[in-house]
């Protein structure tokens, strides 16, 4: 474990908690992707699947749990509690075109052909385009709650932490996994837009609008 | 049999 690495799974917490926090006080999911937290709640589930069959740390346990617990719980809040709210209108991606390629790209490459291995291929694929529904999203609605920005700021900052953590783990490891790399990098890259909005527009004050 | 894996990241 190094800083990187923990202060991206605390930056992942943090934008989890806020991303509930902010359904439960609103009492609303207005401008929140429903689909992507359906793809979120998928690769926690797929990648975690290595709970019932080893242990690596209390640490590794417990926010596994966490995880798959407030993603189940959010998506509960979208479709279930607050589903009046939800702008199914405006959550129009086709997650179909992530989750069967995604599904393939895993088949084809991986570390090794197991079912587990599989699955967690196939999470580490998709949670680099579960995002894509999100910003989609946001660019069809042409704007996002303040909150909201804060949520996937946190969010696109984990992922960035981890690539250091991975370069970190290189070279004082000797250790790097290069589908997790790939993943990695593809999705930081999708949030740069976003990041530069949120700078120049968010961090002074304003209020994250597209431009029409 | 081949080294599989153990995956220690979240």
């Amino acid at each position: 474990m190094n800083i990187f690495r923990l202060t991206g799974d605390l930056s992942h917490l943090a934008a989890i908690i806020i991303l509930l926090l902010k359904i439960w006080k609103t009492r609303s999911c207005a401008g929140i992707s429903g689909k992507s937290q359906i793809l979120f709640a998928i690769v926690f589930t797929t990648r975690y699947l290595d709970l019932l069959s080893s242990f690596i740390s209390l640490y590794n346990t417990s926010m596994k749990v966490i995880y798959i617990g407030c993603a189940y719980a959010t998506v509960y809040l979208i479709y279930m509690k607050f589903r009046a709210t939800y702008d199914g209108n405006h959550d129009s991606f086709r997650v179909e075109f992530l989750v069967v390629p995604v599904g393939g790209l895993a088949v084809l490459i991986n570390h090794d052909f197991s079912f587990l291995e599989i699955l967690w291929t196939f999470s580490i694929y998709l949670e680099s385009v579960a995002i894509l529904p999100q910003l989609f999203m946001i660019s069809k609605t042409g704007e996002a709650e303040t909150i909201t920005t804060h949520y996937l700021f946190c969010l696109g900052l984990y992922r960035a932490l981890y690539i250091v953590n991975w370069i970190w783990r290189y070279y004082f490891e000797a250790f790097f996994d290069l589908i997790a790399i790939v993943a990695g990098v593809v999705q930081t890259i999708l949030y740069c837009d976003f990041f530069y909005l949120y700078v120049t527009k968010v961090l002074k004050g304003k209020k994250l609008s597209l431009p029409a | 049999r081949e080294f599989v894996f153990q995956h220690d990241e979240l």
